[in-house]
């Protein structure tokens, strides 16, 4: 049996929030560690990779692995009927077909309970080995937000060229073109400002905007994005949770 | 002329 009790429903609506519009199902596998989630889009560029451990919620317990095939935008509607600061318990038998989603109000006067039946669905699972990346860019999430839907409005492909201790954002559209450069800059009374580069190779790649504006989907998750790359690889976006994290695997544009 | 590149180029199933 599965009980996973969220302090906050918040986390999980951001979640979800943050992922319905990239895929449409997704097995929830859920085991004593914590419950995670591999799902591709359909277009097979954008993949997502779930880990909620134990440890983001106040209590948690499943005895028995369980998978749970969730209709994204089905779990949104019921997920958006509770109120962020309710306290959310997730509840599934061991063979389960339906998941169960109780909200309660830190005052406990009010319970809305709510059913949402599952789906068998068959999804390829994809081996992600260790990937060695070239660079590794730490910054604010709502700026790399702003940059990506800035950078929208001009082109349909946004360039990321890192050199030593710069990112540039550029964008070359059949109108006009536009670019915005990060600098490394180091807040120490706001560290979730600063933005720090690793590299040890300059980095000179291109990406749909369109997926990174399905990513930026997550930003109200955490205050900072980490974006690793490198040369002819898929990217990885990772915004960390309390405990676990949201990743995505872009692939990248190539010269045809 | 840019192409876009598909996740299955580089990762295989499991």
């Amino acid at each position: 049996m599965l009980e996973g009790k969220f302090d906050e429903a918040s986390l999980l609506k951001k979640v979800i929030d943050a992922m319905k519009d990239s895929v449409k199902l997704c097995n929830f596998n859920c085991t004593e560690n914590g419950i995670s989630v591999q799902a591709i889009d359909d277009s097979r560029v954008l993949l997502i990779s779930l880990l909620i451990e134990a440890g983001s919620f106040e209590d948690y317990r499943c005895d028995r692995n369980i998978v749970l095939g969730l209709e994204m935008e089905s779990l949104n509607k019921i997920i958006k009927n509770g109120n962020a600061s309710d306290m959310l318990t997730l509840v599934a038998e061991d063979s389960p077909d339906a998941l169960n989603l109780i909200f309660e109000d830190k005052r406990r006067d009010r319970i809305a309970e709510y059913s949402l039946k599952l789906m068998d669905i068959d999804q390829d699972f994809l081996k992600i080995e260790d990937m060695k990346f070239d660079a590794v860019v730490n910054m604010p999430s709502a700026e790399f937000a702003k940059i990506c839907r800035d950078m929208k409005t001009l082109s349909e492909s946004l360039q990321i060229i890192i050199t030593k201790d710069s990112v540039k954002f550029n964008s070359e559209g059949d109108f006009g073109s536009g670019s915005v450069v990060i600098k490394s800059f180091t807040d120490l009374e706001k560290t979730e400002e600063s933005v720090r580069i690793t590299l040890e190779k300059p980095i000179n790649l291109t990406f749909g905007a369109k997926y990174l504006n399905d990513i930026i989907k997550s930003t109200p998750l955490a205050s900072q994005v980490t974006i690793k790359l490198c040369d002819k690889q898929p990217a990885l976006f990772e915004y960390q949770l309390p405990s676990g994290y949201l990743r995505f695997y872009l692939a990248p544009k190539f010269e045809d | 002329k840019l192409k876009q590149a598909s996740l299955m180029s580089f990762f295989s199933k499991s």
